[in-house]
């Protein structure tokens, strides 16, 4: 069966869409199958990968806001990188929240992809910064989440909005929703704050030691990757971005 | 009359809190009053400040959502530093979209605060990186935007949205809603993506040439100062964030 990872932190920056793109690129390097679904109104993982959505395109907004559910395979792209795949997203998306407040069950619109699951090793959600319906449809829609947090005061700060917010979806909508780890970013060895808050992601008792070993450095070519739309681990190889996540994607596989 | 200005850019982690914090904190070393509005359902303002909001003490939530309007100069709190006062909000405010979605006028709720223009000198309105209805609330409050966009690829790209919105806005809600500027943030000279994001944000002629001359440049100090919960322009006078900060008070009191 597929494995549904939903990358999630409503701090804004701390590296979501970012880490849904490389992971995924990583993952393919090792003949998986993956699937990105950007569920972000800002569609910044389509974006990232130069996907350009076509007038008519279906998108996420359709596959979620649709009366009568579309058949979900239609809305997915191939990507100029084989195995890795994309239904990708666009500004209609800001629309959805609204559209579908008066919905019965609007949590569950994103398990419209459940039939996609057999089709792929991997499938990574990109949720926008907000603990907002289109995030809620995220976990209602995955199997696992995986938090990015930035090496930064604020965004370990926001973990405890996000855990209470993790036990709620069990309670009510998804008990099967279990933490996969929190993954520190932007890690900057020599700077203080940095390594502080390092420190305090994996002492903290609540993750149950679910930190991964390898934190994502700070790193300018992953910004520049971005710039290039291509995943860092393709646009340069031996870079630290490239080398941090082709690790995190070992260390899913269990391979480290 | 006050100059109310916010501070907006939907893309996450760009420095809308710490701007709101660094340039309000700057501005009391002219002699201004200057009062913070946090509106961010993750109150990083009120975090940064190292507030902490008592039981039963109002918050932005209680302002915009009461139903018979509270006196908002009741939610005014102190902080350390003299000239300079806090709104401040609470997780609570993640509530307020779904509470108001029924109401009428309910992109007006935080005009209830127009009351207090004219004891400051500026007030500074920090908004969640998402155009949502709290968001629509600032705009319909505020009298200018300032724009923070980090010298990365994604960032810029917001703009687009941004932009179309703040159309949306003069012609539907708010006519007098003025572009301050846009703020170049996280700038690293050393780097050819801040370097090449820095000169697309300075050419672009829908900005009309309003570009804050001195970027802010990145640099962990600031970082640290919101770890020491102290606006940076306090916690460490001769650092870059200090400086740059000041001179960007410094531009918007015209001095130079
Ligand atoms: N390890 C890193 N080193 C340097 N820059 C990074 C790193 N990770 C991400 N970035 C850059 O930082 C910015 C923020 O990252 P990203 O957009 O992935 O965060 P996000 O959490 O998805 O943001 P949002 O909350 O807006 O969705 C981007 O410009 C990205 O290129
Ligand atoms: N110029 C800078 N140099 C280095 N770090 C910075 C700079 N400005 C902000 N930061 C740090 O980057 C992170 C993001 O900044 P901040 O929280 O102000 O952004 P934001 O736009 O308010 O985020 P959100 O979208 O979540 O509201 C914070 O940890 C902050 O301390
Ligand atoms: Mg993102
Ligand atoms: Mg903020």
């Amino acid at each position: 069966d597929s494995r549904i990872i939903a990358v999630v932190n409503e701090k804004g920056g701390v590296g979501k869409t970012t880490t849904v793109v490389n992971l995924a690129a990583a993952l393919t390097q090792w003949d998986k199958k993956v699937l990105i679904v950007d569920v972000d109104p800002q569609f910044n993982a389509t974006r990232n990968l130069g996907i350009v959505v076509e007038e008519g395109q279906p998108t996420t907004y359709e596959l979620i806001t649709a009366k009568k559910p579309l058949n979900p395979a239609k809305a997915v792209c191939e990507t100029p990188w084989s195995g890795l795949f994309i239904i990708p997203a666009s500004s209609d998306l800001a629309g959805a929240e609204v559209e579908l407040v008066n919905e019965i069950a609007r949590e569950n619109r994103l398990k419209r992809l459940k039939p996609l699951a057999d089709d792929y090793d991997f499938i990574f959600v990109d949720a926008p910064p907000s603990l907002s319906l289109l995030t809620v449809n995220v976990f209602a829609f995955a199997n696992e989440v995986l938090i990015p947090c930035q090496t930064q005061p604020h965004a370990y700060a926001a973990l405890d909005d996000l855990l209470e917010t993790l036990d709620l979806v069990r309670e009510e909508i998804n008990p099967d929703l279990n933490l996969l780890g929190v993954l520190p970013t932007f890690y900057d060895p020599r700077t203080r704050v940095s390594r502080a808050v390092m420190e305090s992601i994996s002492q903290d008792q609540r993750f149950n030691g679910k930190v991964f070993p390898t934190p994502i450095r700070a790193n300018t070519t992953i910004a520049e990757s971005a710039m290039h739309q291509k995943p860092v681990v393709f646009f340069a190889r031996s870079s630290f971005g490239a080398m941090d996540y082709n690790s995190l994607a070992q260390h899913i596989l269990g391979q480290i």
